[in-house]
């Protein structure tokens, strides 16, 4: 464990803590895309099936199952407590162009042919598309309220900040998992452009994130 | 097939 896995998990727990919050209290989930959270939701089923074979320490343990309530509740809230808020319209992302591809990826590139290890890799790669629709939503709607762009930068932050503690345990213990590593450079390539706005414009104060 | 990694991040 280093300083930037540690940041990076706890940005990750920030981000699924603010979305949820945003929800809840506004009891709202307007601008939000249901079908990113059912994703990130099928990306922590499928990647923390490991609880129950292997222990690796409290931490992690009680992070995935943090994760799992979290993103499960989030779902939970879009699409059945708050559905009348659920701007489906807006939420058009075809998920089918990004399952496919990613669950024949998982199958040809993997680290090993079990059922355990595919799903890990299922998991790794979805993950690295699953915000796609809540950007595609973004931009259709022209805008996000402020909270949800703080939202998006803290999941950015998440996966930028283990791509630096790749590189220190690369460096520090030879450490190379090359699956996440791709998938983690390509995941937060995909927020580039959302950073770019973030830093140009929410952080001007205006109340909302316009797009061009 | 390379080494499968510890699984041991979130």
């Amino acid at each position: 464990m280093n300083i930037f896995r540690l940041s990076g998990d706890v940005c990750h727990l920030i981000a699924i803590i603010i979305l949820f919050l945003k929800i809840w209290r506004s009891k709202s989930c307007a601008g939000i895309s249901g079908k990113s959270q059912v994703l990130f939701a099928l990306v922590f089923t499928t990647r923390y099936l490991d609880l129950f074979t292997s222990y690796i320490s409290a931490y992690n343990t009680v992070m995935k199952v943090v994760y799992l309530l979290l993103a499960y509740s989030t779902v939970g809230l879009i699409f059945f407590r708050f559905r009348n808020s659920y701007d489906s319209e807006s939420d058009s992302f075809r998920v089918e162009f990004l399952l496919v591809p990613v669950a024949g990826l998982s199958f040809l590139e993997n680290y090993a042919f079990t059922p355990l290890e595919i799903l890990w890799t299922f998991s790794i790669y979805l993950e690295s598309v699953a915000i796609l629709p809540q950007l595609f939503m973004i931009t259709k709607t022209g805008e996000a309220e402020s909270i949800t762009a703080h939202y998006l930068l803290f999941l950015g932050l998440y996966r930028a900040l283990y791509l630096a503690n790749w590189l220190w345990r690369f460096h520090t213990e030879g450490f190379y998992d090359q699956i996440a590593v791709v998938s983690g450079v390509v995941q937060t390539i995909f927020y580039c452009d959302f950073f770019y706005l973030y830093f140009t414009r929410v952080l001007r104060g205006s109340g909302k994130m316009s797009l061009p | 097939d390379l080494r499968i990694n510890p699984k041991d991040e979130l």
